[in-house]
């Protein structure tokens, strides 16, 4: 295959099919199935859009819609486009305020020749991780009955810096009532102790997607243009000094937990009393708090070396 | 690079010229190489055959004057007054700009006091006046003005002209840099194999201790 | 060729990126701290 060859195959998915995507909305496969839709794709141009935007937010939770189609059991997200909302975490619908700017900008869309409709909305949970909160739950699950097919994407900027890389989860909801057949497998994330509680009762009313991105051939070419522009930031920052509130904030909660934990050990002296079952939750609980602080720890060592590796580099070499 | 780029086609331009020209016709056109705002480079001008060859030769003042631009400071200008012919405002300035660059080159905190004394600047504001809009403007330097301690901080300056036995100099900075970055990432390889190689270790000795458990646990059943 | 000479040799001049006591005091500063923290974790770990 030729680089033309290649770029063509690559640029197709910007292909907007409109008599596919109406007869796909008719057919509505995932009305039989809750678990249809397993994937998501993710334009490079709508991730960098989402991220900036929820990084601007700094702490206060921000959202925003995402535009795009669908492909079998996959949800292609083309771009992204912010709301004038913030502290989405604090209302039940918060998506509520900026009806008029929705409708107004999708109706400028189709008039631009932008044929793609909403399927999904996106926020941010600035330091907490990504997954759905009860607010979250509620507003995906109306959105599911009124605008399917639709995504629900979170995004935690404050992790993406001192993690180096975009911590972002999509995940839809189940129907009300229903009861998955097995316990979804998720990837392990620390969760603050005063939202464990809001992650724990809901967690299993939603599942998560596989994420993967796609860019154009312009993309790819003006991604080049920016590598040493990205390589200059990246060499500039340091997240030991720009994330620090965060992590005190980390380590605040580390403690909190540990002390919880030591509680609870504490009136396990009635050892013999209690049920095997509890004393594997507090074993576990435990082991949570060893993995977060092990996390805490790899960050922080890491942000060190780099900053080591840069002394190194251009500190040590004189005329 | 930047500055580089913008020069780029002066220099060729000039070059040509100094190559067509007949050495008694130099001087106007050095006059204007040395005067031009956007020229700070003058290593290839010198190195055209018609240039080089007014060496002893009655025009061999010309040949120092582009020498002074290539590699002197307005302080060499100055003791050498009486030899040299008169600069017009524009040589000048220039002269001035590229002793702002010898500056930084030996030091990235230039103290006001130094910077009024080398470059003739009565006080401060026509100082500033001079590094903004004479040296930052034109490109060739970045930097801060630390009014409260008197300084100018470089962070970039353009490179000048090389001055013999400065090659050398430059070799052993970038041996010393390559060799640096190589023992680095020979360090992280090493470190990039211990941790794995721990990593393996520790996840062995896990087994073991579980294994043991296992074990302990049947023979006590 | 003299225009990559003249890019090398400003490149030259801007090392060392920072040199100064103040730098060197916050970086140890830094350093330690963060050693610090992590002997803490390990501790905590076990």
């Amino acid at each position: 295959t030729t680089s033309t060859d290649t770029s063509f195959l690559s640029d197709a998915i910007f292909h907007y099919d409109e008599a596919a995507q109406t007869k796909f909305q008719q057919e509505k496969p995932w009305s039989n199935d809750p678990n249809y839709f397993r994937r998501v794709k993710i334009s490079a141009l709508a991730l960098l859009k989402m991220v900036v935007h929820a990084r601007s937010g700094g702490t206060i939770e921000v959202m925003g819609l995402m535009q795009g189609k669908t492909d079998g059991d996959t949800i292609i997200v083309m771009d992204a486009f912010a709301l004038p909302v913030e502290g989405t975490e604090t209302r039940v619908n918060a998506q509520a305020d900026a009806y008029e700017y929705m409708v107004d900008y999708s109706q400028t869309n189709k008039q631009a020749g932008r044929l793609e409709n909403a399927v999904g909305w996106y926020h941010s949970h600035p330091g907490y991780g990504c997954w759905l909160s009860g607010i979250d739950v509620s507003t995906q699950m109306l959105n599911q009955q009124f605008q399917e097919p639709f995504l629900a994407v979170v995004i935690d900027p404050t992790r993406t810096v001192s993690a180096g890389k975009v911590e972002i989860g999509a995940f839809r909801t189940y129907p009300e009532g229903y009861k998955p057949p097995d316990d979804p497998v998720s990837e392990y994330q620390t969760i603050p102790l005063n939202k464990i509680e809001d992650f724990g009762v809901h967690c299993k009313q939603y599942y998560s997607l596989d994420i993967t991105y796609f860019k154009s051939s312009l993309d790819c070419h003006l991604l080049d243009l920016l590598w040493n522009k990205y390589w200059v930031n990246t060499l500039s920052s340091s997240p030991l000094l720009g994330n620090g509130d965060y992590v005190a904030g980390q380590i605040s909660d580390l403690a909190e937990k540990l002390e919880h934990a030591e509680s609870q050990l504490a009136h396990s002296r009635l050892g013999p009393l209690m049920a095997p079952q509890r004393k594997k939750d507090e074993e576990s609980q435990l082991a949570k708090i060893t993995r977060d602080s092990a996390k805490i720890t790899v960050e922080q060592v890491h942000g060190l070396m780099s900053q080591v590796i840069k002394d190194i580099l251009f500190n040590s070499v004189r005329q | 690079m930047d500055i580089e780029q913008k020069q780029a086609e002066l220099i060729d331009h000039f070059v040509n010229q100094a190559s067509t020209l007949k050495a008694s016709a130099i001087w106007p056109l050095i006059i204007e190489a040395t005067s031009h705002p956007s020229l700070f480079a003058f290593s290839e001008i010198l190195s055209t055959p018609t240039v080089s060859e007014l060496e002893g030769t009655e025009n061999s003042l010309c040949l120092d004057v582009l020498r002074l631009f290539a590699h002197g400071t307005w302080s060499d200008y100055k003791s050498n007054a009486g030899r040299l012919p008169q600069l017009v405002p524009d040589q000048v300035l220039k002269l001035k700009q590229l002793t702002v660059l010898t500056l930084a080159e030996m030091n990235k905190v230039l103290p006001y006091d130094q910077l009024m004394q080398e470059l003739d600047v009565a006080n401060v504001r026509e100082l500033e006046d001079f590094l903004i809009n004479e040296c930052m403007y034109a490109g060739i330097v970045r930097g801060k003005l630390d009014q409260l301690r008197r300084c100018f901080e470089v962070q970039f300056a353009a490179g000048r002209d090389l001055r013999p036995g400065q090659l050398g100099n430059m070799l052993e900075t970038l041996s010393n840099w390559l060799a640096t970055s190589d023992n680095l990432l020979v360090s992280i390889q090493e470190k990039i194999k211990w941790a794995d190689s721990t990593s393996e270790l520790d996840k062995k000795h896990q087994k073991d201790v579980e294994d043991r458990v296992e074990e302990v646990k049947k023979s006590l059943f | 060729e003299n225009s990559l000479l003249r890019q090398v040799s400003s490149l030259l001049r801007r090392l060392p990126a920072i040199e100064s006591e103040k730098f060197q005091d916050d970086f140890l500063m830094e350093y330690n701290d963060t050693l610090l923290i992590a002997y803490l974790a390990m501790f905590t770990n076990c």
